[in-house]
């Protein structure tokens, strides 16, 4: 049965990994998309 | 490489259409539905209704919502063949067949404009790689590092530079010559600075800065000359100089500062609420309003910001022979409090660092003063009972340091530019910091940009 | 079932974007937010072709370690805290 504690931190982990998967989201698009737009590598 | 099941998707205008108008309508919905709103019905999964259960993606062929960690919506493309999805926090397309974002194609990532798109595809070019951080140094013309180091800081803030590419400015001003007009002048540096290579050389990215100089030596003689000025005061010169064009662009109408809308007053302008306590009867009932620009504030015995935030928030006591409680009558000297009324877009704080003695000389105190990278300004706010007072997040995109003593002394500044790196600007060189360099700078000035709110 | 209800509770009692806020707040000022951007434009360097998927299976396990015990047992305890009124009623 779920109880406070597991629930808590599985509602604290939702919000983890999607904050998460967000930044990566933004920066990996941004990174392929100058990529894509300048051709290089532009570090 | 782009998406090639877009690709093939645009390969039909009609198809191209309904995806690009499906696109921008899920978009909209994100971007303009509350938080609840938000969570209930577009970050909530259709599967297991779990809330925030990683990412999650808003079906472009269907009603369906499914989230990342337990993979329902690589189920739900594998169900029924649907196989983009746009994420619910960043509206960013995803396409399950690639199981990754689309990026690289340029309808899509302007999908607003798409019904402007082919005027938009023949009248303009992506921005050019080179320049695109704006990064170059200004040459000292002979003491006027005091200068460089606010232009620096301010071509690279995030409003002052939106409002100069976005031509406020440029498509109103009737003078059209950046050695007569300071806003075109800064208008130049900053074409200058951003613009394509090919059109600008070391040498001629000067021209907007000797403009700067000129402009600023016809308007105030006193900064004319070799000798050093202090940065805080060509800061606030610039910021009226701003104002005075927005005015005369204007048609000179007469505009009240509080509700003024040039670039100055929009992105610096705050407003301070002082009042007169009464040490007797605690009356606050004395209250006034006053616009401000920046909040200098005094470093005596403290060693970080907050310290001093707190004492200039803590309040004063006054001698003033002449005061007398409104409500009890008391003349015991009150005491004045400050608090913030309204924050600015971008905070300038000023570290007093410069004591004029009563002896006639002039003293700086060299003592580090603890900066954070992000700071939470709600503490500082005037509270009403009624209201609570968000969280307001801001982060330092900007240092300005003195080395040195008063009269002779050498400016330097940092500025995080789009991305999030850190460069240092010393006159004509330009080299990259780390964070942790900025933050042990004797700071003088330090600029922050609003950054989250609640 | 029930956590899903407990979340829609949480939602709609306006606690839920607290929570968010104060966590991404923290987040923000411990420095995590960068150093978790940091670490994808790490990955990127390392193969500018590799996928979102593949890249958030290198940083998601690292960025979940970065969370400051601090600000999880903070968190924690206010969802608890929520959580005990929720259960209650």
């Amino acid at each position: 049965h779920p109880t406070i504690q597991s629930t808590s931190h599985s509602i604290f982990d939702n919000l983890i990994s999607s904050m998460i998967q967000d930044i990566v989201a933004r920066t990996t698009t941004q990174a392929h998309a100058l990529r894509f737009r300048y051709g290089i590598d532009p570090k | 490489m782009s998406c090639p099941h877009l690709n093939q998707a645009f390969k039909n205008e009609k198809t191209r259409d309904g995806v690009l108008k499906t696109y921008n309508m899920i978009r909209y919905i994100i971007e303009h539905s509350t938080f609840q709103n938000r969570h209930l019905l577009s970050m909530r999964c259709t599967e297991c209704y779990e809330i925030n259960h990683g990412s999650t993606f808003m079906c472009l062929q269907c009603g369906f919502c499914g989230c990342w960690n337990s993979e329902h919506f690589t189920m739900h493309s594998k169900k029924v063949g649907h196989i983009f999805g746009v994420n619910s926090s960043n509206g960013l397309l995803f396409c399950f067949k690639c199981m990754d974002f689309v990026s690289g194609n340029e309808m899509l990532t302007n999908s607003m404009l798409v019904k402007y798109w082919d005027d938009i595809s023949v009248k303009t070019s992506p921005p050019s790689l080179h320049g695109r951080d704006g990064l170059c140094g200004l040459v000292n013309m002979g003491s006027t590092c005091f200068m460089s180091t606010i232009v620096q800081t301010l071509v690279h803030n995030p409003y002052v530079l939106k409002n100069s590419l976005d031509q406020h400015h440029y498509a109103h001003c009737d003078s059209d010559n950046s050695s007569a007009c300071f806003s075109c002048a800064l208008d130049t540096v900053i074409a200058n600075f951003y613009g394509p290579s090919s059109e600008s050389s070391f040498p001629s990215q000067q021209k907007g800065f000797i403009d700067l100089l000129l402009c600023s030596w016809n308007a105030n003689k006193n900064l004319a000359g070799y000798s050093q000025q202090d940065a805080h005061e060509f800061l606030q010169f610039f910021l009226n100089q701003l104002h005075s064009d927005y005015v005369r662009i204007n048609k000179n109408a007469v505009i009240k500062p509080e509700f003024c809308k040039c670039i100055a007053h929009s992105a610096f302008q705050g407003t301070l609420r002082s009042s007169i306590i009464c040490t007797e009867c605690h009356d606050g009932s004395n209250i006034k309003f006053d616009p401000m620009m920046d909040l200098s504030l005094d470093i005596n015995n403290k060693t970080t910001l907050i310290e001093c935030l707190q004492s200039f928030h803590e309040g004063e006591k006054l001698t003033d022979f002449n005061h007398k409680c409104r409500n009890c009558g008391s003349v015991q000297n009150p005491i004045k409090q400050m608090t913030i009324a309204k924050l600015p877009p971008v905070l300038v704080l000023q570290l007093k660092r410069f004591e004029h003695r009563m002896t006639g000389n002039s003293v700086k105190l060299n003592d580090f003063v603890q900066f954070p990278a992000y700071l939470n300004m709600a503490p500082f706010c005037h509270k009403e009972e009624t209201k609570h007072v968000p969280d307001l997040v801001y982060e330092l995109v900007a240092v300005i340091s003195q080395e040195g003593s008063v009269n002779q002394g050498h400016y330097t500044s940092m500025c995080k530019i789009t991305g999030g790196q850190w460069f240092r600007f010393n006159d004509s060189m330009v080299t990259s910091v780390s964070e942790e360099d900025v933050l042990r700078q004797q700071a003088y000035l330090v600029f922050y940009v609003i950054r989250q709110i609640g | 079932q029930v956590k899903a209800q407990i979340q829609q509770h949480l939602v709609e009692s306006g606690n839920y974007e607290l929570i968010s806020n104060n966590l991404s707040q923290r987040l923000l000022q411990e420095g995590w937010t960068d150093q978790v951007k940091r670490l994808a434009q790490e990955e990127i360097n390392n193969d500018s072709k590799a996928t979102f998927t593949q890249i958030l299976s290198k940083v998601e396990p690292k960025a979940s370690e970065l969370v400051s015990e601090s600000t999880k047992q903070e968190i924690l305890a206010k969802i608890e805290g929520f959580l005990a009124e929720i259960v209650d009623t």
